[in-house]
Parts: structure tokens; C-alpha cells; sequence
């Protein structure tokens, strides 16, 4: 029997260098070492400056995934063997574009937009939330419990939601963890958008509170605290990893014709490419 | 019958010959793939080797037809190839990447490790 744990990057470097014990106490075994020492620089461990600019830097949950999923495989468990994996065999992120609007005072709404358009629909869908970081305010705002609730951008139907401890929330920031399933289900049959809206009231009352009293603005946040959606998807068919190759090179390939037919750099009939 | 030595012992050097399981390393980097590929940036995928001469050892597990077509091969190896060294049980590995729109993917792919070779 061996133990497997979840090690955050963000972890002070002595601490984790000293021991990358498990939390409870135990050493953790060599090969964990071992796949964190052989994953890409972008798999958090880089120092600053070091990641190539336009580099995609995986969000601290999708590494934190790999990294115990990978170890649990190392020990012949399986990853669907985790509830948190729920049973998915693919795990997706895809990362916030929305932006607040400064010029609504007090922020009352947020809206959450995600492209979706690469998720695959041969995969069965088996779960998806929203994860939403909140920034720790130190003094309480208010007293008494917040309620979170989320809905789909164009219906009034509630998707989600999460009550908060004013005094909790104020101390400490964390990640709000929504389902967001039904969106999928709905919005997701005929769009590759995904929209949500957030807002939040006081108690029992149905009066709205300015997000930013919870620490929900998103104003000054890195990538690494952006709002991600994940989907959680299993694959009927064995999955072909060249079939993933060729996606690959066929949108790196379109992207590279994309700017240079703009340009018409490419005098007369367009070359055919050697193969 | 297989040929029985003086000492009883096995010719060590003729199992190195037959089939099994040989040390093969991926480097996603060398194969131009460390683009999209974020985790890991290679691993250990072994592969199978060798021959599969008569008699077939058990553990390599071979079908009905694998110890006829050794069978043949023993007899005439002009008349029927030997039976191949194959991969007969592989197990998954996961793998972090981005994805045609630079989302960030876990995804867990089977058969990429060899677990055990055989003859088939």
C-alpha cells in the first residue's frame, strides 16, 4: 500500500524541497519526485521569466489533477478511481474571458464567458463546474451569510449556488466550486459559447450585493486566479493519440496560412507544401 | 523436444534472444510534440523483442495458432515465418496538453505502456 498526495507548486520552494512530505506526515515516494522533475517547464515549476511569453501556463487545478492522476497510475490505481475524476477519463479547462464593467458601481452581476467550440461531442459529458477564485479581504463587510447564485446568461433559471460565511470568507480566499452541468445541457446544444451570470444577496433578502465586498472582482488577478470552467468528458472509443497529432498540425498549420494569405505574401497560384 | 544440456542449467544467452520485454524511452521533445504536450515530456513505453522459437514458453502466453505457426516454422522455416513478439498487455499513461484552442487538457491515453510481451 503506498500513499499518494496533491503537492501545490505554489508551495514555498524550502518547504517543498525540504520534504515533499504527504499531509499527513509521510515521505512521499521517489517517483512523485519523478514526475514532477520530468514535466515541461510550463508545469509550474519554471522560475519567473523563464516561460516563453506566449506559452500556455496549465492552472494550478489542472496540474494539480496530472500530477496525482499520473501518480495514482504510477501504482496501477486508475484515475476514474478518484470521485473528484468522476469517472471522466478527460478532464478539459477552459479560462475565463469576461471582464468586469468598471462602470457599473457597485458590481451587482458578473458575466463568465467561455469558447467551448473544442470540446469534443463524441464525449459523453459527465460532469462540469465552474470554479471561481475569491480574494480574502481581511476585515468582514457585512455581517450574516451571502448567498452565491449563478444562472445561464439568457434564462432565469438558477444553475448553482453556495451560501458564504461573511467572517470566513473575509479571512480567507478560496475557490468556489459551481456545477454547472444543466448549462451544458441547455445552452450547450446549439453554441460553442458558454455564458454565465453571478450575483449575490444578503440573507434572506433578495437584495443584491456588490461582488466586490466578497472579493469577487476580477480586476488585478493573474492567470493562475482567473474563473475556469471544467468539463469532465469519457470517451466511448479508445482514444488515438496520432488522431490528436494530426488536429495538431492541421490548426498550427492554419494558423501559420492564416496571417501569410492575409499579407498575400504568396505570389500566383498558392505552392502546394511538401509533404 | 527441446535439446537437454549435460548440466541441466538454461543457456542464458539464448533467453536473451527470445522474446520479451525491452527498455524504450519516449521523448515527446525529440519527436517534436513538447509544443502541445505540457506533461510529461517523455516516459517509458518499453517494447517487445525477439524470437518466438519452438517450444513456446507459457508466459509468453501464446493463441492456439502462435504454437501451431511455431510448429510449422520449426519444421520447415522456409514454409511459414515464425510467430511475432508482440505487446500483449499495455496499460495507460496520462498526459497534460493544450488543445486546437489552447485549452488546457488531461487526458488519459491506454495502451501506450507494454506491461508484458508475447508471441501471437
Amino acid at each position: 500500500f503506498q500513499s499518494a498526495a496533491i503537492i501545490s507548486p505554489s508551495a514555498p520552494r524550502r518547504n517543498r524541497e525540504a520534504n515533499t512530505s504527504h499531509p499527513h506526515g509521510q515521505r512521499s515516494p521517489r517517483l512523485f519526485r519523478d514526475i514532477i522533475a520530468s514535466s515541461h517547464p510550463a508545469a509550474g515549476h519554471h522560475k519567473d521569466g523563464e516561460v516563453p511569453k506566449d506559452a500556455v501556463v496549465p492552472h494550478e487545478y489542472m496540474l494539480s489533477i496530472y500530477r496525482t492522476y499520473s501518480a495514482a497510475e504510477k501504482l496501477g490505481l486508475n484515475a476514474s478511481f478518484f470521485s473528484s475524476s468522476k469517472s471522466a477519463n478527460t478532464i478539459t479547462s477552459f479560462v475565463d474571458k469576461g471582464t468586469d464593467n468598471l462602470l457599473h458601481s457597485p458590481l451587482r452581476r458578473q458575466k463568465y464567458l467561455f469558447d467551448v467550440s473544442t470540446l469534443s461531442e463524441k464525449e459523453e459529458l459527465v460532469g462540469a463546474e465552474l470554479r471561481i477564485f475569491r480574494k480574502a479581504l481581511g476585515a468582514p463587510q457585512a455581517a450574516g451569510p451571502f448567498h452565491l447564485q449563478l444562472y445561464p446568461c439568457r434564462s432565469d433559471k438558477p444553475l448553482d449556488s453556495r451560501s458564504l460565511d461573511a467572517a470566513d470568507s473575509a479571512e480567507t480566499g478560496g475557490w468556489e466550486v459551481l456545477d454547472v452541468w444543466d448549462a451544458f445541457q441547455t445552452q450547450r446544444q446549439h453554441r460553442s459559447q458558454l455564458c454565465f451570470q453571478l450575483r449575490a444577496v444578503h440573507g434572506k433578502s433578495d437584495a443584491e450585493v456588490d461582488l466586490r465586498r466578497l472579493g469577487l472582482d476580477r480586476s488585478g488577478r493573474g492567470q493562475q486566479e482567473k474563473a475556469i470552467l471544467v468539463a469532465y468528458t469519457r470517451s466511448r472509443k479508445r482514444e488515438n493519440l496520432f488522431n490528436e497529432m494530426k488536429e495538431k498540425i492541421k490548426s498550427r498549420r492554419s494558423a501559420e496560412e492564416k496571417p501569410a494569405r492575409a499579407e498575400g505574401l504568396g505570389e500566383g497560384p498558392p505552392r502546394r507544401r511538401r509533404r | 523436444t527441446a535439446p537437454n544440456n549435460r548440466h541441466g542449467k538454461r543457456h542464458g544467452k539464448k533467453s536473451k534472444y527470445r522474446c520479451s520485454k525491452k527498455a524504450l524511452h519516449v521523448n515527446f521533445k525529440e519527436l517534436g510534440w513538447d509544443d502541445w504536450i505540457i506533461a510529461p515530456l517523455g516516459y517509458e513505453a518499453y517494447h517487445c523483442e525477439g524470437v518466438c522459437d519452438f517450444p513456446l514458453r507459457s508466459h509468453l502466453e501464446p493463441t492456439n495458432h502462435a504454437i501451431i505457426q511455431t510448429l510449422m516454422n520449426s519444421m520447415d522455416p522456409n514454409s511459414t515465418p515464425p510467430s511475432c513478439c508482440v505487446p500483449t498487455k499495455l496499460s495507460p499513461i496520462s498526459i497534460l496538453f493544450t488543445d486546437s484552442g489552447n485549452n488546457v487538457v488531461y487526458k488519459q491515453y491506454e495502451e501506450m505502456v507494454v506491461e508484458q510481451c508475447g508471441c501471437r
